[in-house]
């Protein structure tokens, strides 16, 4: 499931 | 991890750590609106639901964790703290968080091309708080920006503290053009928007807080 603000962003 | 997030993340590190150890240690919550406070505070939960579903690495939950409790620690300080409540200026803090959240989920809702209504799943779910929090993120400094403009005093904590918040999110900007040039790694186009919407609101706080600091005079806002 891609984040909208990148998966391993805070 | 490239230098612009973990700067960012530094950044927004310290700029709620500055506020919670402010109004830890003077018992003071002058000048702060508790409706941006609030509203981080929402920000922060509504991204960081899958917390335990999904780990990335030790940084990433400890942060998480961190900014959680951070947030929700300096909602509890100006809400129920017998003596820091007290200096919470309420009628100064008029602005009303809904029209703030409303719109925000509405376009959350609105412009998520990936689903359609039909799968109503988990994963919609998420999604769909994930980008209620990033547009939320975008505008929740506006009630402590106004709050400012009204009080026109502002202690230099509290102008550090926007300042660092302000910081953060010009690092992240960076950062995502990094990513984009390095990695093939790019995020949703309205990541980019409540990006930059974030930082533009905060440029004219930026100007006025650097001029404050050449002419090293304490910093005015104007009406």
């Amino acid at each position: 499931q891609e984040q909208p603000q990148g998966h391993d962003e805070l | 991890m490239n230098i612009f997030r973990l700067a960012g993340d530094m950044t927004h590190l310290l700029s709620v750590l500055v506020l919670l150890l402010k109004i830890h240690t003077i018992k003071s919550c002058a000048g702060i609106s508790l409706k941006t406070q609030e509203l981080y505070a929402v920000v922060f939960a509504t991204r960081y639901l899958d917390i335990f579903t999904s780990y990335i690495s030790p940084y990433n939950t400890m942060m998480k964790l961190i900014f959680l409790g951070s947030s929700f620690s300096i909602v509890w300080y100006m809400r129920y703290h017998k003596i820091v409540r007290r200096s919470y200026d309420k009628d100064q803090d008029t602005f009303r968080p809904y029209i703030l959240m409303l719109p925000c989920l509405i376009l959350a809702l609105l412009i998520n091309e990936k689903f359609t209504f039909k799968e109503i799943s988990t994963s919609f779910f998420l999604f769909v708080m994930w980008t209620f929090s990033l547009y939320l993120e975008a505008v929740a400094i506006l009630p402590q920006l106004v709050m400012l403009q009204r009080t026109r005093n502002i202690d230099n904590l509290t102008g550090q503290y926007v300042f660092l918040l302000g910081a953060y999110r010009a690092l992240y900007i960076l950062n995502w053009i990094y990513r984009y040039f390095t990695e093939e790694h790019f995020v949703h186009w309205i990541t980019w928007i409540s990006g930059l919407v974030q930082t533009l609101l905060y440029a004219d706080f930026f100007y006025y807080y650097f001029q404050s600091w050449k002419n090293n005079v304490k910093l005015q806002l104007p009406a």
